[in-house]
């Protein structure tokens, strides 16, 4: 089992909508994969065509083990192979209670073998709060996927992104790497473009060489609450969230 | 003095790009504006040239009433006529410090005729959180302004934002009104013209009649670190963000 955090403080950048379609081109390849919504807008929730007002027991539950022992921990999408533990508001109560608890960053980190044993991957899909969901979701995983855009605010926020990879590998994750992911990238747009090379320059390795183009299919996915893959599975889009998958299962094969 | 806060849960709507020209466009026309930075990301601080790591005192700091008392709590910007109360990463400590204090959210509905005195317009730009940082901004304010995009998340956000204004009109502010934004608009995208008809059908006398185009002009704006009226005097968004100054001054000047 493979854990995948997509993170960043910054809002806006196609966090949520890079967990479902990556989620869904691994599923399309025959691993069996496991979505954790930890957003209180509860996105990804809705991104998969569940309804947040259904979700019983949320991942803030499962951390504070506040849920009853019967109840399934997460539920089957309509896509094959492709699981979700829901969202919904009450995730906002988590930067109130998490940090009261001993240990409270790597709650997640000793859960994670209990509740993603089944599956072959698991992706955190993150609310945009450098806060205790953030710094467990990093602390339980393989990789953070950080979804950026060529925007000045965008990469104002890699500094701190980066900064808590770095702490929480320190404290609590040695093997924790990260890949940046270009998202929203118009090819006609000046500053997309000067941006984009900025990024190359300052984080070459870093950078995964898969680039997500704007694509209007995505917001048309995003309301028929399902993947791209499924909903246009010959647009740009489809095709280049195949390509990351394909990247990313080599990169936490490797590392 | 009128208190407008910028605020919506959902990342990336142009919360801080609305904060920064709007304040601008109210102080090309003769009026003195303070902005505050309640976001982590301290975004607007950048929007208006300043830089993060200079920011002394923030406004958890004046909430906590933790700051040296000879500090200068806002900072002139190079726009005649508009301050800042900057912000820094050290925000990200308030949904863990405010929520122990007695009324933790009418701290700075206290505090604001203290430090707004001096302006005719104090304008808030708060993090994508419904958080302790947000109900202050609302209970604090005559008016909410909610960016949002005509996109599925975006529109979906707009019931948890709205039922928090409504709690916080109940319980601390009973002359909050609110206007919605729409932002970032492509008029030759399907789905965003879908969209704006049904926000126009479901939140008629609530919508703005300024739309704010999607113009890159605007992402020039960020990176220089000048609002967009003095970037880019003649360019659309530049126009359509006076247009709102106009509209929000007679919005406030009304209720
Ligand atoms: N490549 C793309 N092309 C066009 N639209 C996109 C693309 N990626 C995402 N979007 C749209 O942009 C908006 C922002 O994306 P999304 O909500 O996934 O970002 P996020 O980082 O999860 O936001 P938040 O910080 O609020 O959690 C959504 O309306 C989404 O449908
Ligand atoms: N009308 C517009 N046209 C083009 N780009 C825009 C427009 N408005 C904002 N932007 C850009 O879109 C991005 C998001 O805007 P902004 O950062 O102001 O949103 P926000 O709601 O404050 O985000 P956050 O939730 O992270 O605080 C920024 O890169 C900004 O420069
Ligand atoms: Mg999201
Ligand atoms: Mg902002």
């Amino acid at each position: 089992m493979k854990c995948i955090a997509v993170t960043n403080e910054k809002g806006g950048v196609a966090k949520t909508t890079t967990t479902v379609n990556l989620g869904a081109a691994l599923a399309e390849m025959g691993y069996s994969v496991l979505l954790v919504d930890m957003d209180a807008q509860a996105n990804l929730t809705l991104a998969v065509g569940a309804d947040p007002q259904e979700i019983r027991v949320t991942i803030l539950d499962i951390l504070l083990e506040n849920y009853p022992s019967a109840e399934a921990l997460w539920k089957p999408t309509k896509i094959e192979r492709l699981h979700l533990l829901g969202g919904n508001p009450s995730l906002n109560l988590a930067e109130r209670l998490l940090p009261h608890q001993p240990g409270y960053e790597t709650l997640l980190q000793k859960k994670l073998p209990f509740i993603g044993a089944r599956f072959d991957y698991v992706i955190l899909d993150s609310p945009p709060f450098l806060g205790a969901l953030m710094s467990n979701a990093l602390a339980a995983a393989d990789t953070a996927l950080i979804p950026t855009q060529a925007e000045f605010f965008s990469i104002y926020a890699l500094r701190n992104v980066l900064a808590l990879i770095r702490r929480i590998r320190e404290q609590y994750n040695p093997t924790l790497s990260y890949r940046l992911l270009l998202t929203m990238f118009d090819q006609r747009n000046r500053i997309h473009r000067t941006l984009y090379q900025y990024l190359h320059d300052h984080f070459a390795e870093g950078l995964t060489e898969t680039v997500i183009p704007i694509d209007t299919r995505l917001r048309e996915s995003a309301i028929a609450g399902t993947p791209i893959i499924q909903h246009a599975p010959k647009s740009r889009a489809a095709l280049q969230y195949r390509v990351l998958a394909q990247e990313i299962i080599h990169h936490v094969e490797e590392t």
